[in-house]
């Protein structure tokens, strides 16, 4: 693991005699390399070893009889500050019903983890509504209504109309059967396919959700960069969803999005099952990541 | 990776980035690399121009410079058994490889083997209708493998020349699922000796590093005998293939390029690695 590569990284380095700043930084190239192993983009670590040098290159490493571990404990210290709270707050609406609306990429877990939202907020006491916004692909409608029906949630749909007009009719829907929270599934799309991403803008524009999630898939690799700076920029997130937290992806894309949107990670998601969805974890995720 | 006047490690770093950041990962990237350094010190390169070159060769050695045909049966109906993990594209994939077969006036039939997910089996029904194939499905929640058996059965009378049968999307770390796909195969195999002909294994191009475990382990279950590589058309480059070609000799075949049913092609190599460099 890596505190083990680096005490040996040490270990050889300090035979020739006192630690200097230059013993760190071969030292931090074994971070580097655990990091982009770990699918880190390539330039969220440059930037990140270049923050964590600042810090590992005190009296405290160099003169430490276990230099190695106290070089960790400053990776790991800066990436849990990186990946921000335990937050899971989700941002609530003052007079109902609240938006949440999905987004992300082809296949990331939009559907699955809308139903997983749902079941989360009824099971707080609210009344929510799925919305089937996703008029595209074959028998998504039929996905999320399997999904509400096997949790007893109510789920709007107006078959394959409009994405627009099916979340403002949903909306009116809400209002007039006290649904306190309304959850609004949209197609995977590419964060460079400009009509569905105007698509979604438009969507935002006509129901102004509280909540915008990009749903990202833990095993994202290099792009997750590029996916999380367009929707970003695009829609403005409210927070990130992270799934498939269940395989053994180090997740990476976990930092890469953080770094570059400076928006939450509220949820993990670690199964198929509907219950689960658990508030982010960033200290958790920081080991995972170092591995 | 323009103007350098000779080959220096600044160039070497250049070139480093843009693997990694297309995903191929550090070890693959800094191996491939000494390789090149390898070539460019025996053969006396001076020219940084040329180390490109040397770069995109070293790679095709690994990922294998020609395009590599879908198995087919020698007798009988071919046989082809979709994996992979969950949302990578193999429900989309087998529509738009029925559609391919059909249009070559093929007889193809799909095998619902998604007993699982919400609306699985429908989601295969669509495809089935778009492309023109016949569907073999049970009832949801019913034995992946049994459905496997029928549409065998079903390839055998109605005479078809393909049978693709989808899988649940399943992670390779939940060992009961990888047990199931296990005897999906051993089915398969008993029903018609010699099938699945082709185990297809599905990699997503946004999937890092670990699509590497992916290929492994899927690989261990059930020997994975090609591989489809999906959502090309986004911004990932889907480098990983070459980290897996690394370590186990299977061909990337097919990559998709989009949603609608015509969104296949035949992968060509010295067409990704160019697209690497882009
Ligand atoms: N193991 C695991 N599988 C998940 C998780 N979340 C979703 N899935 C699975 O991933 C696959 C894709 O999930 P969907 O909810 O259909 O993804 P999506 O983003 O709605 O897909 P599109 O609508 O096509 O863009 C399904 O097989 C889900 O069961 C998770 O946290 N863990
Ligand atoms: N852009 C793009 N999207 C794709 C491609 N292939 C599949 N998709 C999309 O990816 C999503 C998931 O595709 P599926 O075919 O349901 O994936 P799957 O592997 O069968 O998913 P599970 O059965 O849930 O594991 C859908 O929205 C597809 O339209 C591709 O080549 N490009
Ligand atoms: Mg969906
Ligand atoms: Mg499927």
């Amino acid at each position: 693991n890596l505190a083990a590569r680096l005490q040996e990284t040490f270990k050889r380095l300090r035979g020739k005699g006192k630690l200097t700043e230059k013993d760190v930084e071969e030292a931090l190239r074994e971070v580097k390399l655990a990091l982009l192993e770990a699918d880190v983009n390539f330039k969220v670590v440059k930037d990140f070893i270049g923050r964590v040098k600042a810090r590992a290159v005190g009296q405290e490493v160099l003169n430490s009889l276990t230099p190695g571990q106290q070089v960790v404990k400053v990776v790991y210290d800066e990436l849990t500050e990186l990946m921000g709270q335990t937050q899971s707050k989700l941002n609530f609406a003052a007079k109902p019903p609240t938006v949440i609306m999905m987004a992300g990429l082809q296949g990331s877990g939009k559907t699955t983890t809308a139903g997983k939202l749902a079941l989360y907020l009824h099971k707080q006491g609210r009344r929510p509504l799925l919305v089937a916004g996703d008029v595209y692909r074959p028998a998504a409608i039929k996905q999320l209504e399997v999904l509400g029906e096997q949790l007893g949630i109510p789920v709007f749909s107006m078959g394959q109309g409009n994405p627009v007009e099916i979340a403002k009719t949903a909306l009116e829907h809400a209002h007039s059967h006290g649904n306190d929270v309304v959850i609004i599934d949209t197609a995977g799309r590419l964060h460079i396919d400009e009509a569905l991403m105007e698509e979604l803008q438009a969507i935002r524009a006509a129901v102004a959700p509280q909540e915008i999630l990009l749903v990202v898939d833990a095993m994202t690799g290099q792009d997750a960069v590029q996916v999380a700076e367009t929707f970003n920029q695009r829609l403005e997130l409210d927070g990130v969803v992270l799934t498939k937290l269940d395989g053994d992806a180090r997740g990476g894309a976990a930092l890469s999005v953080r770094a570059v949107t400076g928006k939450p990670i509220k949820f993990g998601a670690f199964g198929e099952k509907m219950d689960a969805l658990e508030p982010f974890h960033p200290d958790r995720m920081a080991s995972r990541i170092l591995g | 990776v323009t103007g350098h006047s000779h080959i220096d490690e600044e160039l070497y770093e250049e070139l480093e980035a843009i693997l990694v950041e297309a995903d191929v990962g550090v070890t693959t990237t800094m191996e491939i690399l000494d390789k090149v350094r390898e070539q460019v010190r025996a053969r006396s390169i001076k020219d940084p121009a040329e180390v490109k070159g040397i770069l995109k060769e070293a790679i095709l050695e690994v990922i294998g410079g020609e395009p590599s045909r879908l198995i087919e049966a020698s007798e009988g109906p071919t046989v082809i058994m979709v994996v992979g993990v969950n949302g990578v594209g193999k429900t989309t994939t087998i529509g738009k490889l029925a559609a391919r077969f059909k249009d070559a006036g093929k007889r193809v039939i799909l095998g619902a083997g998604d007993t699982f997910r919400a609306a699985a089996i429908d989601q295969l029904e669509i495809w089935a209708g778009r492309a023109g194939a016949d569907l073999v499905r049970h009832q949801e929640n019913s034995d992946p493998a049994a459905v496997a058996f029928d549409a065998l059965q079903a390839a055998r009378s109605r005479k078809a020349d393909y049978v693709i049968v989808d899988t649940a999307g399943r992670l390779h770390t939940k060992s009961n699922l990888m047990e199931e796909l296990k005897k999906v195969r051993r089915v398969i195999d008993r029903e018609m000796p010699g099938a699945p002909h082709e185990v297809l294994l599905v990699l997503d191009a946004t999937t890092g590093q670990n699509a590497v475990a992916q290929a492994r382990i899927f690989d261990e279950a059930v020997g994975v005998t090609g591989i489809a590589l999906t959502k090309l058309d986004g911004t990932a480059k889907g480098g990983v293939v070459v980290a897996v070609s690394r370590g186990l000799k299977i061909p990337v075949k097919l990559i998709g390029i989009g949603e609608q049913v015509d969104d296949l092609r035949d992968f060509v190599p010295r067409d990704f690695v160019e697209a690497l460099f882009a």
